[in-house]
């Protein structure tokens, strides 16, 4: 609110804060905490602070950019950090308390206003700052409010497990609202704060039934947004290396203890990883479900179709149907899939795909990446309806086919690539979208009209194949079949033996397979 | 050919999960036992 | 073959401002609470010193593995860590018990000489952090409302 403080409000705060944070750093307040919080309470209410919504947003704001100015005051002497940590610590703690000793202690919502009202306040506070200080913004007392907040609103006490997803859902909130491209200035943080061990702990082990996984996946989508545009040129600057590490160690971190929450949003975070990015793109699609155990891909005479669990369609967390648009594209989509008409889809495909003529950036990715999955899920429908599993032979002469094999030969090169790589980012553990895609590229290469697409096609793998570890299982026994079977007639391609180098590449991948 | 992935400070075998020692996504190496906090029984916070 | 794009003027405003937090890094200890007495401070040491911790270092197994006077140095200089909480296992593995009100950690020295519902009492061995040592305390009675 604009109007001006009543007078001496902003000293009034400032003096209590003072006096709050003498309170807790002394002995007794850590010994009996809620005796000295509600004597302190008291006085807050004799300064009108309680009196209602107005004094206290007020309170909140003065006494946030009290820390914050403390700050940037003391920026330069880190050993000062302590002393701004003890003014933060201390203020937190009184927002801890407030929150969870406010309303009746079975009366969430009370306290889940006041904390979001809080929130509300740093998030302001930090944008308005962030437009002030420009490159001189400091993101250190931001950090230091947000994660002792979290982390006092986390301690193990049965009022506060009482809200424990309502104070999640606050702060994943308040991290999409300061996500990096946001708030750049705030994004080193910002990974801190979102992958911190006690911020993951909660969100996707303690909180029941998964209910955080949407929220988080969304948090890591804004990331992978924001360091796209910065990721598709191969040089990253030092701070773009440094921030795509930090998030390559969150992404391991998953991949090993929640590789199934991986496996679920894959879709959604494949859209916006940019397709060069092929190594982090590659971590995500590796996570198979700890209670699988997949065969080694070099298996000699490995039965893909015997695997037990290639029959089960995979979880997938992304609205994709959603994401085919127009309305009316989709309507032609659903028509042909279902009886062959109208005739002109297949030749109208690429103009419904196409949406520049810029090179590099010529195709819509998530309508491309929807659009495979979603005939490749309604191929699989369809051969499952006649009792049948996805092979060579019941892939083929089929709506289905008909559209992927009107993108190989219709599309430019880019946009060829696109239509692969959609295909390949199906290509994960054993289950019935990785099986019915390693049949759909396969026949694609087998039944090319060009040496070009069959070329295009080893390349999608090739360079999935090439980067250090870790590669999906589906990928592999892909490339495997390709250069072992000779239907294929994979070694009889000129572009095989283009370059001693990639010739080497090729007799060292298939020994490992023999 | 991107990272080695192994070598980002994290003990990729472990049989145990990382997320509750892990250091953050700009640190080398786990949280050691005296960084991570803990809820210790109150008597222990004897200042 | 999609090649590289070049940067969007959003992005660029966007770098800048991600270049100049990167001379302002967060550091591990940022989201750590204050710690009263052993900060987090790395100090660079010679490189044939160990630099990554040992492993298996955080398991009780490894705890109960350092002397007594190890174990009371990390529970009593790094309270309200893991450190703590492992070095408060091992000592009670070591049949040491920690005593609420004074603060402090006894094992009995022989069996007690009364023992009953309530407390028990005999020589004690207990460590003393002011004087920082063990001693042994004649007749002394363990009330149990006072055992963690």
């Amino acid at each position: 609110t604009d109007i001006e403080d009543p007078p001496g409000f902003a000293e009034r705060t400032e003096f209590l804060l003072k006096d709050w944070i003498t309170i807790y750093h002394t002995q007794a307040a850590g010994r009996d905490p809620i005796k000295a919080f509600s004597i302190f309470v008291n006085k807050m209410n004799a300064y009108g602070i309680l009196k209602g919504d107005e004094p206290l947003t007020r309170f909140f704001r003065h006494a946030t950019q009290c820390c914050i100015d403390l700050t940037y005051r003391n920026m330069t002497d880190p050993g000062l950090k302590t002393k701004i940590f003890q003014w933060i610590d201390a203020y937190v703690r009184l927002i801890a308390l407030l929150v969870k000793h406010s309303g009746e202690s079975g009366n969430s919502s009370t306290k889940l206003n006041l904390l979001n009202k809080v929130l509300g306040i740093v998030v302001g506070i930090l944008l308005q700052d962030q437009e002030v200080h420009g490159t001189a913004f400091q993101q250190l007392g931001y950090n230091r409010i947000f994660i002792m907040l979290f982390l006092e609103l986390s301690a193990h006490d049965p009022v506060l497990e009482n809200i424990s997803l309502s104070v999640i859902t606050a702060f994943c909130h308040t991290f999409h609202i300061l996500r990096p491209s946001l708030a750049p200035g705030f994004c080193y943080s910002w990974l801190e704060l979102i992958s911190h061990r006690v911020f993951i702990g909660r969100i996707l082990a303690s909180i029941p039934q998964q209910k955080g996984w949407s929220m988080y996946s969304q948090l890591l989508i804004d990331l992978f947004k924001y360091l796209a545009p910065f990721l598709r040129n191969a040089e990253l600057a030092k701070p773009v290396q440094h921030l795509y590490k930090g998030t390559l160690r969150v992404l391991l971190v998953l991949l090993h203890d929640f590789p199934e929450f991986l496996c679920d949003y894959h879709f959604g975070f494949c859209d916006v990883i940019p397709p060069n990015c092929i190594q982090m793109r590659n971590l995500i699609l590796s996570a198979y479900p700890r209670n699988m155990r997949l065969p080694d891909p070099f298996t000699p005479n490995l039965k893909v179709d015997m695997l037990t669990d290639i029959g089960g369609a995979p979880r997938i967390f992304t609205n994709y149907a959603a994401a085919i648009t127009p309305q009316s594209f989709k309507k032609d989509l659903d028509s042909y899939l279902k009886a062959r008409s109208p005739v002109t889809f297949l030749s109208e495909l690429r103009s419904n795909l196409q949406i520049s003529n810029e090179p590099g950036s010529r195709y819509n990715i998530p309508l491309m990446n929807a659009l495979v999955l979603y005939v490749g899920t309604q191929a699989i429908a369809h051969i499952r309806s006649k009792n049948l599993g996805p092979t060579m032979a019941t892939i083929v002469h089929s709506a289905h086919m008909d559209i992927f094999q009107n993108l190989a030969v219709d599309l430019d090169n880019e946009g060829r690539y696109l239509f692969l790589n959609a295909i390949a980012n199906q290509l994960r553990y054993p289950n019935s979208h990785t099986h019915y895609f390693s049949c759909a590229i396969l026949y694609l290469f087998v039944e090319a009209n060009s040496e070009a697409i069959q070329e295009q096609i080893t390349r999608v793998l090739l360079e999935r194949l090439i980067v250090n570890r870790p590669h999906p299982w589906g990928l592999l026994i892909t490339f495997i079949e390709l250069i072992k079977n000779p239907q294929y007639k994979f070694w009889d391609h000129d572009f095989v033996h283009c370059a001693p180098e990639i010739e080497k590449l090729f007799e060292s991948v298939a020994n490992s397979c023999m | 050919m991107g990272q080695d992935l192994m070598a980002l400070g994290l003990n990729l075998t472990s049989v145990e999960n990382l997320y509750p020692s892990f250091g953050g996504p700009f640190a080398d190496s786990p949280a050691r036992p005296q960084d991570i906090d803990y809820n210790v029984p109150p008597e222990y916070l004897i200042n | 073959p999609l090649g590289p794009s070049p940067l969007q003027k959003e992005h660029q405003i966007q770098f800048q401002m991600m270049e100049a937090a990167y001379y302002h890094l967060p550091t591990p200890s940022d989201s750590e609470r204050l710690r009263t007495y052993l900060q987090r401070q790395p100090v660079p040491t010679p490189q044939h010193y160990p630099q990554q911790q040992l492993p298996h270092s955080d398991t009780v197994e490894f705890f109960q593995r350092l002397s007594p006077e190890t174990l009371f140095f990390v529970f009593y200089y790094m309270e309200g860590t893991k450190a703590q909480y492992l070095a408060a296992k091992a000592l009670k593995k070591q049949s040491w018990r920690f005593h609420t009100k004074y603060m402090m950690w006894f094992q009995r020295h022989e069996e007690p000489k009364i023992i009953n519902e309530e407390f028990e009492q005999g020589t004690y061995i207990y460590f003393d952090y002011e004087k920082w040592g063990q001693r042994k305390k004649e007749g002394f009675t363990f009330e149990y409302k006072y055992l963690e």
